[in-house]
């Protein structure tokens, strides 16, 4: 019996908003932990690897190990039913073929369920190594899906370059060139603070798209932390929480291009 | 020019 009940609903929607773009379906690991998915779009070029502790929930039970299979867009459309400030319970029994969801208005006087089908998805699941970075880079979220979208405009590629000076966002296309340079700036407390841990400087070339999609996860955490090593995957990592409850993270890799 | 790398050849499958 998995049965998981979490106080804010629209939590897992806007987990939903983070990775329907890359994913058709995905496999969520039920386990005493929490919930966990890791996925790697049709490509193979990024993974999306969601941890949602079994402490950020209200209540949370896991009898024994499962992995429910599921078409995101049929979860979107079930996830639509529900109100931003639903309760929402999801629940399955053991080797069961549906998982239901639970909403309950804040009030406690409308209730709705919904039982989703759920599919054998063949589970590739890829071995991540530990990796010290050699520069990881703290900045606002919403800043880094500005920068995205705006240099989205100009190329199918955006370079990132991480050095002692600070980072640059760069793009080349048809139209032109543009380039975002952002300073360390350690004004204490600042939200809007960007910060570099550096070892050594690293210039790094990716596509535009996936990190466009990364960026629909900043309304889940209001820090993204950026993390770069030369020829391996970029770490973009998010945090879901809110002012008083951790719920986990979400975790991007995307690999980037290689010059040829 | 550049080619897109992909995820397998960073990680191993398990």
């Amino acid at each position: 019996m998995f049965e998981a009940r979490l106080a804010e609903g629209g939590i897992l929607k806007k987990v939903l908003d983070a990775i329907k773009e890359l994913l058709n379906e995905a496999s969520f690991d039920c386990s005493e932990a929490g919930l966990q998915l890791q996925a790697m779009d049709n490509s193979h070029v990024s993974l999306v690897s969601l941890n949602l502790r079994a402490e950020g929930f209200e209540n949370y039970r896991c009898d024994r190990n499962m992995s429910m299979g599921m078409n995101l867009a049929s979860l979107v459309k079930i996830m639509k039913c529900s109100a931003n400030d639903d309760v929402l319970t999801i629940k399955a029994q053991d080797n069961a073929d549906v998982v239901t969801f639970v909403f309950e208005s804040k009030n406690g006087d409308r209730v709705s369920d919904f039982d989703m089908k759920l599919m054998n998805l063949d589970q590739e699941h890829l071995g991540i190594p530990e990796t010290d970075y050699a520069c990881v880079i703290k900045m606002p979220s919403n800043e880094f899906a500005k920068i995205v979208r705006d240099l989205s405009q100009f190329g199918e590629s955006i370079a990132i370059a991480c050095s002692k000076q600070g980072v640059k966002f760069s793009s080349t296309g048809d139209i032109g060139t543009g380039n975002i340079k952002l300073a360390q700036n350690s004004s204490a407390d600042s939200d809007d603070k960007v910060v570099v841990d550096l070892q050594e400087p690293v210039t790094l070339t990716f596509a535009s798209r996936y990190l466009n999609s990364f960026a629909k996860a900043a309304g889940l955490s209001e820090k993204v932390t950026l993390s770069m090593s030369p020829d391996v995957p970029l770490v973009v990592e998010f945090k879901v929480a809110t002012s008083d409850n951790d719920y986990g993270y979400i975790r991007y890799y995307l690999a980037p291009k290689i010059e040829d | 020019k550049s080619t897109q790398g992909r995820l397998d050849s960073f990680f191993t499958v398990t």
